[in-house]
């Protein structure tokens, strides 16, 4: 599986 | 969205709201540290200056306008407004000894050697020790108001529930930001100390005051 992050949080 | 993550919003802006109320209606910032507000002002400035480069929805614009213009009132409050009633020859914590390091880390281990990115790392670092003159001012007085409690154990339940969220979105969105989770983790256990004593403490309806 393919992980990835992004800065969608808070 | 998930459940985790929106209860971890709300419970931090309960928190900043419980603050931002509890110094505004007693006009008085005594026990609250002005230097944990003011890492936390520093936070939110250089995490969300993605406000100008990218836009993720009309709920991550307003929370981070929200958070950000409410750190800048509490500071205000603390320093300016309200000076008289600040408690500065407790707030005694060297904030250099977080700052320095946490800085340097963020450029050291980062996702992208990046101005923004850098920023931002710098941010999640930095927020997971933000509240360590806090809690150094209560070990030092040895006391807390009942209501800096409330605030305290909402600001710690924001990141608890954010981990759940990240375990969450592993599973089911296959996210995974090694940096936020560890620094998360950390944030966290810095709290444990202080939830035992909210839970067997101030729930029980006795103040929180620690042994001499």
């Amino acid at each position: 599986r393919e992980f990835t992050y992004q800065h969608d949080e808070l | 969205m998930n459940v985790f993550r929106l209860t971890g919003d709300l419970s931090h802006l309960a928190a900043i709201i419980i603050l931002l109320l509890k110094i505004w209606k007693s006009r008085s910032c005594a026990g609250i540290s002005g230097k944990s507000q003011i890492l936390f002002a520093i936070v939110f400035t250089t995490r969300y200056l993605d406000l100008l480069t990218s836009f993720i929805s009309i709920y991550n614009t307003s929370m981070k306008v929200i958070y950000i213009g409410c750190a800048y009132a509490t500071v205000y409050l603390i320093y300016m407004k309200f000076r008289a009633t600040y408690d500065g020859n407790h707030d005694s914590f060297r904030v250099e000894f977080l700052v320095v390091p946490v800085g340097g880390l963020a450029v050291l281990v980062n996702h992208d050697f990046s101005f923004l990115e850098i920023l931002w790392t710098f941010s999640i670092y930095l927020e997971s020790v933000a509240i360590l003159p806090q809690l150094f001012m209560i070990s030092k007085t040895g006391e807390a108001e009942t209501i800096t409690t409330h605030y305290l154990f909402c600001l710690g339940l924001y990141r608890a529930l954010y981990l759940l969220n990240w375990i969450w979105r592993f599973y089911f969105e296959s996210f995974f930001d090694m940096i936020a989770i560890v620094a998360g983790v950390v944030q966290t256990v810095l709290y444990c100390d202080f939830f035992y004593l909210y839970i067997t403490k101030v729930l029980k309806g006795k103040k929180l005051s620690l042994p001499a």
